[in-house]
């Protein structure tokens, strides 16, 4: 996506071979316009898909997942990473490995919320080891829906995620792809 | 605000005098239609006030600011509760104390993104006792930046925190206000 790939090159920081930084429109300060393109951009990748619902991860995963909810007119569903005042009941739950902490933690999600009869497109920021989205994966087959796909706002390619969840037949959809992150610079994918 | 009192009735749970759970379209399953509609009302509201930014708190405040910094056309920022991969330096934090939970939490914002030159509307899904709109106000003063207003999704009227805010000289506008959650039963407080 063009204007996504613009705004990393403008505005990413490149942290780390392993690390980049997207703070002033993604993770931390957010550019609603853009997120109405991220979201309008998925809708249209997965329009064949009839889905039903979006499932995401807080906290960054929730903005670009409501856009592309408004989209596809279908609702959003966060999964939770800590206890919340009224998400009590019902839980479905899936332990994601974290590589940087070396620790597991758990996520939650209301089984009132994703059914047999959903059929999901499941959306985060990004895609780095793919543990998250393996864990949403996880609860999606735990409540017997179907997935439509995952859609990912920044794809680091160097690292497995994309391959995990390809390998589980699960159609990937990544706005930008990033092959490089080395000598403080960003290389994307060569398209495909 | 008409639709959003209705689904309030329609869906809303009271789990207790003092908690309403409204999961399925605010909390953890979120309605992109509705944050739409919310953001929109938030806009007008504040339409005069030259609104430069939106600062929200992770995670249930960042549909409803996404909504409505695309209808202001302003960026949003929301505060962290807990760490992250990449909020690491030029902190702004603020001690937020829960009076359920009795214990002090710190928030964080980046000071790159709010400065003296902006003009902030402050935006949240639920006004109970206010610590944490009182945290984004203090965050706001370090930063010198100023307060257009707080803009809540849903107040409870019988608590504090609409009373404090109000008392600091800040404009509070709450899409629904709830008089009382007695008896299982939601009751608006009446129209001024
Ligand atoms: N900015 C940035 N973030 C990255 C990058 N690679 C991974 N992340 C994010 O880092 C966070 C922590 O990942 P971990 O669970 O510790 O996983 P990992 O060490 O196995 O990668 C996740 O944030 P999260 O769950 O999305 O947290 P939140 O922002 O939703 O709170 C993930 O999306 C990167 O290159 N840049
Ligand atoms: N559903 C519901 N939530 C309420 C109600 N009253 C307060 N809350 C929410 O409860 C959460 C915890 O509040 P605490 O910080 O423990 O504060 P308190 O005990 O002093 O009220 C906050 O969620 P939060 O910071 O918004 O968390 P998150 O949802 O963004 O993760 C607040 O918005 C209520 O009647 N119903």
């Amino acid at each position: 996506m063009r204007s996504l790939q613009e705004k990393i090159i403008n505005e990413g920081r490149v942290l780390s071979s392993q690390v980049l930084k997207v703070d002033s429109f993604l993770n931390h300060q957010i550019d609603p316009q853009l997120m109405k393109e991220i979201g309008e951009e998925f809708a249209q990748l997965f329009a064949g898909e009839k889905v039903t619902k979006i499932l995401t991860l807080e906290s960054s995963g929730i903005a670009p997942s409501v856009m592309a909810g408004l989209a596809l007119n279908v609702p959003v569903v966060f999964a939770r990473k800590r206890q919340s005042l009224t998400l009590t009941e019902n839980l479905l739950t899936a332990e994601v490995y974290s590589f940087t902490k070396k620790e597991t933690n758990r996520i939650a999600v209301s089984a009132s919320f994703i059914t047999g009869e959903d059929h999901l497109l499941i959306i985060d920021d990004f895609l780095a080891n793919g543990q998250a989205a393996l864990g949403l994966l996880d609860i999606a087959d735990q409540a017997g829906a179907s997935v439509a796909g995952v859609g990912i706002v920044i794809e680091k390619a160097f690292q497995d995620g994309a391959r995990l969840i390809s390998e589980r037949g699960v159609r990937v959809e990544s706005l930008a792809r990033i092959q490089s992150l080395e000598n403080g610079k960003v290389t994307f994918a060569a398209k495909e």
